[in-house]
Formats: structure tokens, C-alpha cells, sequence
């Protein structure tokens, strides 16, 4: 049967050193220990939610370390989202519908 | 439409990955992308086409804090053409520019842009027939993504929240016996037999080393994260004769 669930995810020390190999692999450095430790403490809860995602995904795709793993998610979609289309433009999919050409 | 479509297998179709950086401008690399694979396909011409431009020359000025792919359409427009990527290179500092597209002799250029329906059999008809569209889709999943097929719920990623560019370039089916094979830093450490998925490719513009060597794939038939919403495209063609039309007495 399947693991799902069964892995606990990285301990402390593993945690560290996964850590220290994203890191090197994708050249990370911070500033001072508070912010090394902010940093830390993001990527733990980012993997955490890899694994909720490989459990929640109804594909093959496979969810874990990445170059944006020690960004939270609101500093990721601030980075490389996108303005939110729709919102900012009003854009809507009328187009050709009665309302169009009314404002 | 084909069973499986992928511009990729087209030589000198789609242009190498790029890498946005610190520049929020998925919107101008999913626009110059889809310019450059019609001008391949449409003329045989493979052209790098300037991003800075798009993002020096759009009408608000602030390319690099996000943008609107029709907004990068208009800009080529207004601008009649861009200019070479060579010519007219990207910073990637997040910072724009003065617009120079004065100064740069155009390499490609669109007539026209559209919406397509937002529909997939739709769109895979005009992705097998005229070439890659650029889709917005909800970015989120794609934070932790290293590889496969993402099917999403609109629990798990909301389609009606799309906030991120990126340029359609095939469609295809996942063999029956594919995935579900671990790797070190994914979470996934069995094998499970799967039936095979429709999938839709796409190319992102966070580098080559990103998810499947800068491409991801989507689940097709379940407007995953919202794929469906602006499928949009430049129209790059040659163009017809023109039609006479005579003048009553």
C-alpha cells in the first residue's frame, strides 16, 4: 500500500542540513542568524506544505525543495506572480455580450 | 486535433527558457515568446525578440512590478515591431527604462491579438493549428513544483485567481505506468500503477533549471489552476492580397 501520511517529514538536524544544501545548490545567504533562522523556519513550514501537496495532488507532479523555498508565499507571488488579471482592469469575458460598449 | 502536439519537437520554434529574476515580468516573456514561435512557424524565422523593449515601452511605464499580456501585445503594436533581444538586451534588475524602441531596428512584429474561448478542446485546436498561446494561470502550486502532472482541485488552486504568465507550447498523454517514482528531495518514495492523463506543456520563465527543465505541465480537461481563463495570442501573419472593391457609379 501506499505511504501517504507515514512520512513525518525531516527532524531538526535533517532539517538543518537539507537546509544548508539548498543553500549551496542554489546560493543562499542571509544577513545575519535572525534572519538565517526566519529563513530556516520558512523553508520547514514550505516543506511541510510540499508534502500536503503531493498528498492532495491527483496527478503525477511531485512537490518538494525548489529555488523558491525559502520564500513564504506571499513573498513568492509578490516576486514572480502576475498582477492579478480581472481585478485591475475590470477585464471580463463579455466581450460581444450586450454589455459591451456600455461603459 | 492531433492526439498530441509539442512546438518544442519543431526545430527552432521555441526560444531557450529565460529567467525573469528579480523582474515581475512573466506577462512580456510569455508575450515575446509566443511572437517568436509564430514567426517560426508562420515565416521560418527564428527570431529573439526584445523583452526589455516590452517592459521599457508599456503604457503604464512599471513592466517589472507585473503586467497584462495584451498590454505587452499593445506595446508591440503601438510600437510597430520589436527589436532584437540582442539589440535591445534584458536587464533583469527590476528596473525599466527610458522606451528605445525608436532606436532599434525591428525584427518581428504582430498584426492583431486575440482572446480564444476559454475552453480546452478550443484551445488545443488552435495550439495544433496555429501554434503556442499564452495562458494565465493561478501560480501558486508552482512554488514546491519539481516535476509531473499537477491536477488541481479549485480547493487546491483557485481558478479564478490567475495571476501568472506563461506560454502553452503542447499537449499530450502521460503513459499508463508513468509516475509516482520518488525522488530524494520529493516526498514521493513508492510506485503505484496510473492510468494514463491528458496534460497540457507549458513554458515558465524561471530559468532552465526550474521544473522540467523550465517547463511544467498541467492537467488537461480540469481547467487546472485556471488555464482557461485569458488564452490569448498575437496574430502574426502573411499577409492577404488585398481584396478590390469597386465603387458604384
Amino acid at each position: 500500500g501506499s505511504l501517504r501520511g507515514q512520512d513525518p517529514g525531516p527532524q531538526p538536524q535533517e532539517l538543518k542540513e537539507v537546509f544548508r544544501l539548498f543553500q549551496m545548490q542554489y546560493n543562499r545567504s542571509y544577513p545575519n542568524p535572525a534572519e538565517h533562522a526566519r529563513r530556516l523556519d520558512i523553508f520547514a513550514q514550505n516543506l511541510a506544505k510540499a508534502q500536503r501537496l503531493q498528498e492532495e495532488d491527483l496527478g503525477t507532479a511531485e512537490f518538494g525543495v525548489t529555488q523558491f523555498s525559502d520564500l513564504t508565499e506571499e513573498e513568492f507571488v509578490q516576486l514572480y506572480g502576475s498582477r492579478v488579471a480581472g481585478e485591475a482592469l475590470g477585464v471580463s469575458r463579455k466581450v460581444g455580450s450586450e454589455e459591451w460598449g456600455e461603459s | 486535433q492531433p492526439p498530441t502536439c509539442d512546438w518544442r519537437n519543431k526545430p527552432n520554434t521555441i526560444s531557450p527558457v529565460r529567467n525573469q529574476r528579480h523582474c515581475n515580468c512573466c506577462w512580456a516573456m510569455a508575450a515575446a515568446g509566443n511572437i517568436e514561435a509564430l514567426w517560426a512557424i508562420k515565416f521560418n524565422r527564428s527570431v529573439e525578440v526584445s523583452v526589455q523593449q516590452l517592459l521599457d515601452c508599456d503604457r503604464c511605464g512599471n513592466g517589472c512590478k507585473g503586467g497584462f499580456v495584451w498590454d505587452a501585445f499593445l506595446t508591440v503594436l503601438k510600437n510597430r515591431g520589436l527589436a532584437s533581444e540582442t539589440d535591445y538586451p534584458f536587464d533583469g534588475s527590476g528596473k525599466t527604462h527610458r522606451c528605445l524602441a525608436e532606436k532599434h531596428k525591428k525584427v518581428a512584429w504582430i498584426q492583431d491579438f486575440i482572446m480564444l474561448q476559454a475552453c480546452e478542446q478550443s484551445i488545443a485546436r488552435h495550439l495544433a493549428t496555429q501554434g503556442p498561446i499564452t495562458v494565465t494561470i493561478n501560480v501558486k502550486l508552482l512554488q514546491q513544483y519539481q516535476k509531473g502532472v499537477i491536477k488541481a482541485t479549485p480547493t487546491t488552486c483557485d481558478p479564478r485567481h490567475v495571476d501568472h504568465s506563461v506560454l502553452l507550447v503542447g499537449f499530450g498523454k502521460t503513459k499508463s505506468v508513468e509516475g509516482r517514482q520518488g525522488k530524494a528531495a520529493s516526498f514521493r518514495s513508492y510506485t503505484r500503477p496510473r492510468r494514463s492523463m491528458a496534460y497540457w506543456t507549458l513554458k515558465n520563465s524561471w530559468g532552465p533549471h526550474w521544473g522540467e527543465e523550465g517547463y511544467f505541465r498541467l492537467h488537461r480537461g480540469s481547467n487546472t489552476c485556471g488555464i482557461t481563463k485569458y488564452p490569448v495570442t498575437a496574430i502574426v501573419d502573411i499577409p492577404k492580397k488585398k481584396q478590390q472593391v469597386s465603387c458604384p457609379p
